[in-house]
């Protein structure tokens, strides 16, 4: 049930 | 060269073993304030964020940043040699081709050192801001979890919902449904049972249950959890060493 959502977008790559 | 020297291995098998299940290859960058890792799972849902600050240690000494690429399974293969009340210290030259783990029990003078071999592990080193969570909550791991634990039989999914004084977990599925409620309170005896909230806005969240399942098996490190919850954020969830912490990003499932 849901959608997984993905943690990429959220945090920027140093 | 660096020296870091746990007064107790069991305490370097409990941080791998709080995330060993859900990431596998590792780079821990030593400096010289302590050690810090990062590493998201395959399915780009969860990331750990490990840092462990000098004051964890006995003895810690690092001239020059070193990261250490570990294969977890290969370094739980090694701290299983060790006994949880030796102590263990880990050693590498500045560009080490490994790392030395030594287990020292010094009742028995009783020395077992091995050698792990490192990787060359490219992963992308993601900066952490301080985001705005809508609620903080904090209770006790063991707690936390058992609902985990008992409400993931049911469903893939788990809700948690807060209001101003009501903490609600829920799963919905196949076989049943069931609900666990909490309420905020302080037991002035045995502080670390109490639940803690704040809340700036109501939430109404789902994450996948394998995740949660995952993120508890950092409940041996700290008998308290921080969960930190937003809509617009991937929630966070927290354990404390006695300087430093384990921490999960976990992002949530939206509804169809």
């Amino acid at each position: 049930s849901g959608v997984q959502v993905r943690l990429d977008g959220f945090f920027q790559k140093v | 060269m660096l020296e870091a020297k746990f007064e107790e291995a069991s305490l370097f098998k409990k941080i791998i073993d709080g995330f060993k299940d859900c990431v596998q290859l590792v780079n821990f960058q030593c400096k010289e304030d302590g050690i810090i890792a990062q590493a998201v799972d395959d399915s780009r849902v969860l990331l750990v964020s490990l840092e462990i600050g000098i004051e964890a240690f006995q003895e810690y000494r690092c001239d020059h940043p070193v990261t250490l690429g570990i294969d977890l399974n290969s370094l739980s293969k090694v701290l299983r040699c060790g006994n949880n009340s030796d102590t263990l210290t880990l050693i590498a030259d500045d560009t080490p081709d490994s790392v030395l783990l030594l287990f020292e029990d010094t009742k028995k003078d009783r020395i077992a050192e091995y050698s792990l071999k490192l990787m060359d592990i490219d992963a992308d080193f993601l900066k952490i801001e301080e985001l705005a969570y809508d609620t903080t909550l904090l209770m006790p791991s063991s707690e936390f979890t058992k609902i985990v634990r008992d409400l993931s039989q049911f469903s893939d999914s788990l809700n948690i919902m807060i209001t101003k004084e009501t903490i609600k977990f829920v799963a919905d599925g196949d076989i049943g449904s069931g609900s666990v409620i909490l309420k905020p309170f302080v037991n002035m005896d045995k502080p670390e049972e109490s639940i803690k909230l704040e809340m700036d806005q109501p939430v109404d969240l789902t994450f996948g249950s394998k995740y949660l399942q995952d993120i508890v098996k950092g409940s041996a490190l700290s008998e308290k959890v921080g969960v930190r919850l937003s809509s617009e954020a991937p929630a966070l969830f927290q354990f404390d060493l006695k300087s430093g912490y384990l921490q999960f990003f976990l992002a949530p499932k939206f509804n169809d």
